[in-house]
């Protein structure tokens, strides 16, 4: 279950307070997966009292331009830091991987390719055992319905270590690339890597957040007991 | 089989220049999670002599838990203007039926109690997380948000215990927290997050969830 409250003493009415948390929702918690499922418990809370305001300041809302701006990019951050970190302390988890998303039709396409692949548990597993297998990464990136349809022409994916050095592509515009396996496994051993896919259908693009499937996971929820 | 390595290197403290002023927060041991001492019921509440605002984004699912129903129902009530958060961990007080709600209302209406001069209507949100389908072990709970003044606070040390209570499978709590400046005056937000496992949100606005 993902629960989350946040406190700031900045005076924000409650129509500001939603409308921010509504676009930080969208850049933040919904865009992380563990394993897929949706808890009963979820709730993100945010509270503003205004304790840090002159008296005569008034409240936030969302017509007050760059104060409410300012506002919601310092929540949204925030909550992308905290929702990042669940996605770190996945059970289990023994990576955290960054799904980069480049050349979407649509945002909306672009974040439901990321979350085909932050969801599927044969991704998940490869990476768990340090294997750069991007045709379980291109088949989950072709089994969604998008706005429309994709050319596997121009579909590149390409793994890039968390060090800045240089990615390692290893399919490119629909052909598998002869990439350095060594590399590869250099890359995907350690904790931190991305994985680029590159659509080819727009200029749209998207982030989500995800860790590998391990046997402590299954160890973990098989223990669990109600 | 490749472990995980320890992560607790990512719990940060959260710095006091960062904490947000006017509220007060608390951790006790209601005796939710098993082990004695361990922090499980948490109260964080407003002191601001100004207005104090709330919002809320929750899951979408159909078998939203009673906590998730009541601090839905609080924020209409107070037209977004709830002034506390309560919540438990170890149990989810979800699948509960009618039971749960009684238990997820008197935890709000406890925590409603401690503001100061508290209105007529519950101010309180409702958290809780842990196990489905059992009922809450509401008098260890109320007996935890009972104590809380005597633990309450406003330094780190309060919000990281604050903090810890959230944590269910979690390996290390989550805090975080920013400044920024709006209308020529320094503002800070802080925040704390939990979860592990069962995480694939899809949070939507107060109203009937569609999943």
């Amino acid at each position: 279950t993902l629960l989350c409250m946040l406190a700031t003493d900045a005076p924000v009415s409650p129509a500001g307070l939603q409308a921010a948390l509504a676009r930080a929702s969208d850049r933040s918690f919904h865009c992380i997966s563990v394993d897929g499922d949706m808890s009963t418990n979820d709730t993100v809370a945010v509270f503003a009292n205004g304790a840090a305001a002159p008296e005569n300041m008034a409240e936030i809302t969302p017509e007050s331009g760059a104060s409410f701006e300012v506002f919601a990019a310092a929540l949204t951050g925030v909550m992308q830091e905290l929702a990042q970190l669940i996605a770190r302390d996945g059970e289990g988890a023994t990576k955290f991987i960054t799904l980069s998303v480049e050349g979407g039709a649509t945002y909306a396409d672009a974040q439901a390719v990321a979350s085909s692949v932050a969801r599927s548990p044969l991704v998940k597993t490869a990476l768990y055992s340090e294997d750069a297998n991007w045709g379980r990464v291109l088949a989950s990136v072709g089994s969604i319905l998008l706005s429309k349809p994709l050319d596997p022409s121009r579909v590149s994916i390409s793994f890039v270590p968390a060090d800045g050095s240089a990615p390692l592509p290893v399919s490119i515009r629909g052909e598998p690339e002869d990439f350095d396996e060594a590399r590869a496994r250099d890359i995907l051993s350690e904790d931190d890597f991305e994985i680029k896919i590159e659509l080819g259908a727009g200029n749209e693009s998207a982030k989500f957040w995800t860790c590998d499937y391990s046997y402590e996971y299954v160890r973990i929820n098989g223990a669990y007991r109600s | 089989a490749a472990v995980a390595s320890s992560k607790a290197h990512f719990h940060k403290p959260i710095p006091a220049s960062s904490l947000p002023q006017g509220y007060l927060v608390s951790a006790t041991h209601g005796g939710v999670k098993r082990k004695a001492g361990e922090l499980d019921v948490g109260v964080l509440l407003s002191t601001s002599s100004r207005p104090t605002s709330a919002a809320a984004v929750f899951t979408a699912n159909t078998f939203r838990a009673a906590p998730v129903l009541v601090s839905d129902e609080v924020l209409t009530r107070t037209a977004g203007r709830a002034r506390a958060l309560v919540m438990s961990a170890g149990n989810a007080n979800a699948a509960t039926g009618a039971q749960g709600m009684k238990d997820a209302w008197a935890m709000a209406n406890a925590a409603h109690k401690l503001l100061p001069s508290p209105a007529f209507e519950p101010e309180a949100l409702v958290m809780s997380t842990g196990i489905i389908g059992k009922k809450l072990p509401i008098s260890n709970i109320l007996s935890g948000i009972a104590a809380s003044p005597s633990t309450a606070g406003s330094t780190p040390e309060h919000w990281d215990a604050l903090a810890r209570a959230f944590v269910t499978t979690d390996t290390f709590p989550k805090l975080r927290a920013a400044t920024f400046e709006a209308d020529g005056h320094t503002f800070r937000l802080a925040g704390i997050s939990k979860g592990a496992g069962m995480i694939s949100p899809k949070l939507i606005p107060s109203g009937p969830p569609h999943a």
